[in-house]
Formats: structure tokens, sequence, C-alpha cells
């Protein structure tokens, strides 16, 4: 399912894909 | 670095106020778990932008939410 790839790291500089979520 | 305030993140587009919190809490988290700040920071940020703003003044209720994130993040692994 989804939830392999939560949570949406967040790193420096590179816009967040936990963005799309919201 | 100039403090992050609400006035300043609601003048900013909607989908860069989550990335300007990002930039802000990232770096704390890095010092407390540095293999996890990416996940942690990512959780973190799911959180309303008003209390996420509270956190980053508050070093106490960071890093009992860090904890907390720590844990479900150990509980969603396992």
């Amino acid at each position: 399912g989804s939830s392999i790839n939560w949570p949406p790291e967040f790193h420096p500089g590179v816009p967040w894909k936990g963005l799309q979520n919201i | 670095q100039e403090p992050l305030t609400a006035s300043r993140l609601a003048a900013a587009p909607l989908h860069e106020q989550k990335q300007m919190i990002g930039e802000r809490l990232y770096p704390l988290i890095h010092d407390v778990h540095t293999q996890l700040a990416g996940k942690i920071t990512g959780m973190l940020l799911e959180i309303d932008n008003s209390e996420l703003l509270l956190m980053l003044e508050s070093p106490e209720s960071l890093h009992a939410k860090i904890e907390e994130a720590v844990a479900v993040l150990q509980a969603h692994q396992a």
C-alpha cells in the first residue's frame, strides 16, 4: 500500500512531496 | 536568521509555507536524530502551521513532538 512511502521525507532545498497531500 | 512569524508565513504562497517551516525544523531535528531527520521532519510537517510555529519557538514542545514522532515511526516500521 501507499503507507510504505509514509512519511514523506523532508530534505533542505528539496520541494517536500508531502505537499501533494495537503 | 530572522524568526519565522505567522505573518511572514502567511505572506508566502501556500505551497511554500510548509517548505519554509521545514527548512527551519530540519536542522533542529537533525541535531537530535541525524539519521531520521528527513522522516521526522516530514511527519511533523503534517501538523498545522500554527502549531509548528509554536514548536519552533519552544524547544520543549519541539523535542516532545520529536520523541512522539520517533515512537510512531518505529511502530510504523515494526
